[in-house]
């Protein structure tokens, strides 16, 4: 089973033009193996990313670099997916 | 003995018990509900639809389909919700049951069983098909981007290994051919609604040109009652408009697919997450989503009945 431990999903809304180009750049770096959950759409509009544990720094480097804010809208991807599982496991015991 | 009123539509469910929940449904109401199975997915687990009919023979019908991309639970579960939900205002004559006087509901739950049982056991977000075509290093094919329309332009990848791989040729996937030969063999589908998560988006045609759909005005005013009917109950703020304009250049995309079939009234929903947990919905926001969206979908089923073309 594919686990997601060190997993984090950073949310980006770009404000520019600028912003948005060094979004679609990691769209272009697949060894990243980022997994866009919300592709780029335009501005102002949240582009969503669960990065892997091994791309983390890397892709949070690219942004800052590149002044391109961020925030982390799901620090430990694991944690909610154990959480789902138990939430079920509780849904079907009371059942 | 478990029934669908003792079922838990607060909780996600797995294959097997979306599968159990159907047979009893159809159990408890013989005269309304039917299980018909459209074909059988790449790993050969069969593709059930629910018919809702009272009676008459190849009614004028609408189409709702749920979990194509499997990862997306929301959907499915909002879509055994929907079923208890028709069976209920059958019952009370109330919500959609002067629509069924008229018209069919079909409703598929389980859209991509393959992808959903995968979300399951070994990959949580997995989002295509399980297919396996020569040539191909990865497994499976977007679902959403394998139909005859727009198919292999911009606007999906030809790359296996990416989400949006749009497959070996139309309708390459079992999962979509499925409904491709349903819908022509029926050929009196007059709505065909495809629910995605997330985002909160209500979208029609078309994704993978900008065109605008001949229909443009009337799919824009109707959307706009829709997504005002959605978030009159909790207040979920929805956007609407073509998916070209609204989101980003598609191809190979279900509505797109069935509004050039001739069906008018093809949408696509994109439900919940307000920006929190993506695909990661916490199961009690299963109910409030589905309560909402099926507003949305009252809005555009009646629209279907009242003006039958």
């Amino acid at each position: 089973t594919e686990t997601f431990v060190g997993h984090q999903v950073l949310r980006v809304v770009p404000k520019s033009d600028e912003d948005l180009q060094k979004v679609q750049e990691l769209q272009a770096l697949e060894h990243l193996q980022l997994d866009f959950w919300l592709a780029p759409r335009g501005l102002g509009v949240p582009v969503d990313i669960r990065v892997p544990f091994p791309s983390v720094q890397p892709v949070k480097a690219h942004l800052e670099a590149a002044g391109v804010s961020y925030s982390i809208m799901i620090e430990d991807l694991q944690a909610l997916v154990d959480e789902e599982q138990m939430e079920m496991l509780r849904s079907s015991r009371q059942l | 003995p478990l029934d669908t009123n003792t079922f838990n539509y607060a909780s996600y469910h797995s294959l097997d018990e979306i599968y159990t929940f159907m047979d009893l449904l159809v159990a408890e109401n013989p005269n309304l509900v039917s299980k018909l199975e459209i074909g059988r997915s790449t790993e050969n687990r069969p593709l059930y639809v629910l018919k809702f009919s009272t009676g008459g023979t190849n009614r004028p019908a609408i189409w709702i389909d749920t979990g194509i991309h499997s990862r997306e639970w929301v959907t499915q579960a909002s879509g055994v919700w929907f079923a208890k939900k028709i069976v209920q205002d059958h019952a009370n004559n109330e919500g959609v049951a002067s629509i069924l006087e008229t018209m069919d509901i079909f409703l598929e739950i389980v859209t991509n069983p393959d992808g959903f049982a995968f979300t399951h056991t070994k990959n949580r977000l997995w989002r295509k098909t399980r297919s396996k075509h020569s040539g191909s290093i990865c497994v499976g094919v977007d679902p959403n981007r394998n139909w005859d329309a727009g198919f292999g332009e911009a606007g999906a990848s030809a790359n296996p290994c990416t989400e949006t791989y749009h497959g070996p040729y139309p309708n390459s996937e079992p999962e979509v051919k499925s409904i491709v030969d349903f819908v022509k063999s029926h050929g009196n589908i007059k709505a065909f609604i495809s629910i995605h998560s997330y985002s909160q988006l209500l979208l029609y045609p078309y994704g993978y040109k900008t065109a605008p759909a001949p229909d443009q005005q009337e799919l824009h005013e109707l959307s706009a009652k829709a997504v005002a009917a959605l978030s009159s109950l909790y207040g979920t703020k929805y956007t609407y408009g073509s998916i070209i304009t609204t989101i980003y250049r598609a191809s190979g995309g279900t509505i797109d697919w069935t509004y050039d079939q001739g069906i008018k009234y093809s949408f696509t929903f994109e439900l919940r997450d307000t920006g929190r947990y993506g695909f990661l919905l916490p199961a009690k926001q299963i109910i409030p989503t589905a309560e909402e969206t099926w507003l949305g979908l009252k809005v555009i089923m009646e629209h279907a009945r009242d003006n039958m073309y």
